[in-house]
Formats: structure tokens, sequence, C-alpha cells
């Protein structure tokens, strides 16, 4: 998927 | 989650606490550096952008609000608050964060995962996390005696990254894809400049004598 990366980490 | 990161997120939310702790009940920010503590609320406040917009977790949005909250209502109380601005100290603390500021945004124009506005201010976060420390750094230099809270903010802090580094290197081998140079790098950097610290801070606590960082 084009999304970027899900920013999971605080 | 993994345990190298629930310790490092825990460690942090302590590094924060034991500010919040020594500024709200002895009313003092003797030895803090506010450059340090406005960098540390525009590193959140570039990296949270999407607190509202991608939910991830019930733990992730409180450990963000906690972090938002904190690091603004240091800034304000160094600020604003009567009695801790007096002991503020302005004069030693002279680090020009706008020279740490804009490098970072510069090198996140140019180096970030995609060029879009919200990954652009998430590089320049971790940019920016990552030097943030130095002013700080600097001003323990300058004061000689370092109180036991701000010699343990200053070691937490530095922890917390540290057991990042494990968390990056954990999800490396368990998460296929799991690649991120940026955060890898910037984490990297920012523990290697508390390396000094650390050895100080060690060998205070070995030799149990104050802590006293050479000039």
């Amino acid at each position: 998927a084009d999304e970027s990366f899900v920013k999971d980490e605080l | 989650m993994n345990i190298f990161r629930l310790a490092g997120d825990m460690t942090h939310l302590m590094s924060v606490l034991v500010l919040l702790l020594k500024i709200h009940t002895i009313k003092s920010c003797a030895g803090i550096s506010l450059k340090t503590q406005e960098l540390y609320a525009l590193v959140f406040a570039t990296r949270y952008l999407d607190i509202f917009t991608d939910f991830i977790s019930v733990y992730n949005t409180i450990m963000k609000l906690i972090f938002l909250g904190s690091s603004f209502s240091i800034v304000w109380y160094m600020r604003r608050h009567k009695l801790v601005r007096r002991s503020y100290d302005k004069e030693q603390d002279t680090f020009r964060h706008f020279f740490l500021v804009l490098p970072c945004l510069l090198l996140a124009l140019v180096m970030n995962e995609k060029f879009t506005f919200k990954e652009v201010m998430w590089a320049f976060s971790l940019y920016l996390e990552a030097v943030a420390i130095l002013p700080q750094l600097v001003l323990l230099q300058r004061t000689k005696n370092i109180d036991n809270l701000t010699g343990q903010y200053v070691f937490l802090l530095g922890a917390y990254r540290a057991f990042y580094i494990f968390n990056w290197i954990y999800r490396y081998f368990t998460e296929p894809h799991y690649v991120h140079w940026i955060t890898w790098i910037s984490g990297l950097v920012q523990t290697l400049l508390y390396a000094d610290f650390f050895y100080y801070y060690f060998n205070s606590w070995k030799n149990n004598v104050k802590l006293h960082l050479p000039a």
C-alpha cells in the first residue's frame, strides 16, 4: 500500500 | 509490543515523572535546561500530529497525551510559575537551540520516508529528539553540583532510547520488512550522545560520590 508505514511507536 | 519497547516507554515515563516531581514538589528547576524542555515539547508536537487521526491503541494514545501534556506543562512551569522560574539558571542555559532546529528541519526535508507534511514532520521530530539533550548536557557541564533528581532524570532519558534500540533489533528479527533507517540512526546517535554522561553517572554511583562532570 502506498500508505506510509504506520507509526506504532511513541 | 515487546518487553524492550515497554521497558523503554516506562523508563521514558519515569524520566518525565521524576522531572515533574522535582519541579512540582520542591518548586525548583535548578540544573534543568529550559532549552531542552522546549525542544522536547516541539519533538512531541511534531511526532504526534496523528494522535487524533490514526488510532493505534488506548496505550499509545494515553502515552502520547502524557508526553505532550507533561512536556508542555514543564515548559509552562519553567517560564511562568513565579517560584519555579526563579530557580531557572538563564545565564548558564545559553545553548542557541535554533541551531539545532534548523539543521534538523533541513535534513528532514531531504531525508524522509515520503515527501509529505506528516512524514517530513515525523523525520524532523526524530532528528530533533536525537540532539534535544545537548543544551541539558552543556548545562550539566557548567553547573558544578548536579542534584540527584536531575542526574536521575538525564539517566532515565538516555536509558529509554537504549531500550528502544533493543526493541528495533528484536522487531528487525521478528517482523518481515521492518526496516526504518531514519528511526534507527537517529536513535543510535541519541543514545551515543549520552555515552560519556552514562560513564560518569555509573562511576559516581559505583564510587558512591556526587555526580560531577569534568569541565
